[in-house]
């Protein structure tokens, strides 16, 4: 089983 | 004001239909470097980024920094009525309501008109963190298509191992198990059918399969297609637009991550 991660938790909010 | 000629109204049609599973709404943000695009899926797992260089254009005209809010279904049903040949113009003032689409046949005995409204779009900008790759890989686009599509059929993830022996596509399901490798090799005579895998360490990360297809969707685009990855970072999935003047259309997509 995996887990789908978020984009946004690899490229910060500029 | 920007006024942006395109040569071939397809380019467009093609990058919107690429993206237009992905993103409902989106801003285009031109300045005088060109044309440029980032925006997240709704579910915040892929993240498209598109760069249409000035030079892409001829002529290409924008002072100051203009952002164009639109509905990607909206633009869909505007591009219908260009031909894939039109020579396409894209007019906006400087706070602009509306975007002005002029397509022109070749033969120029007809030119549409269409002005296309415009929505306020609040939209945060990601920061895209310069990423030296473990591996990448350049392969033929439709290549890269076909094995996502077959993938599917077998499971709704797909395992990618990169390593000096080869790239190595497999999905596991409840059918069973499918993979395919796909080794280095040069076609000279048809470079687009070539396979380069550059590592500098070996890979392993597993991605969806849904979004990996509709990627894809940006094949006709391009003839190649480039995958970079480093582990736990996002995969890279790029086409090159237009060639030659560094317009891209690039989707990121995060890893699934096992617990």
């Amino acid at each position: 089983p995996s887990k789908q991660g978020s984009i946004m938790s690899f490229f910060g909010k500029k | 004001m920007l006024e942006s000629r395109l040569e071939q109204a397809d380019l467009l049609k093609k990058v919107v239909e690429a993206i237009s599973g992905l993103v409902n709404d989106c801003n285009f943000d031109c300045n005088d470097s060109g044309i440029a695009l980032q925006a997240m899926d709704n579910s915040h797992v892929a993240l498209v980024s598109m760069m249409l260089k000035a030079e892409a254009f001829s002529p290409y005209r924008c002072d100051r920094n203009i952002a164009l809010g639109i509905n990607l279904s909206s633009l869909t049903k505007v591009l219908r009525a260009a031909q894939s040949s039109d020579i396409l113009t894209l007019k906006a003032e400087d706070a602009p309501d509306v975007v002005n689409l002029v397509f022109e046949s070749s033969e120029k005995d007809r030119i549409s008109e269409y002005d296309l409204k415009l929505m306020d779009i609040d939209q945060e900008h990601l920061g895209i963190p310069e990423t030296e790759y473990a591996a990448s890989i350049s392969m033929p686009s439709n290549e890269f298509q076909r094995i996502c599509k077959d993938l599917m059929n077998i499971s709704e993830s797909v395992s990618i191992e990169c390593t000096k022996e080869g790239v190595k596509f497999a999905a596991a399901g409840d059918i069973g198990t499918g993979s395919v490798t796909l080794k280095q090799h040069s076609n000279v005579d048809k470079p687009e059918q070539s396979v380069e895998i550059d590592l500098s360490e070996p890979v392993a990360l597993s991605f969806s399969l849904k979004y990996l297809v509709n990627f894809t969707k940006a094949t006709s685009l391009a003839s190649k297609v480039k995958l970079s990855l480093s582990n736990e970072v996002p995969l890279l999935v790029e086409y090159e637009l237009s060639g030659g003047n560094s317009s891209y259309l690039r989707f990121y997509l995060a890893p699934k991550i096992g617990d």
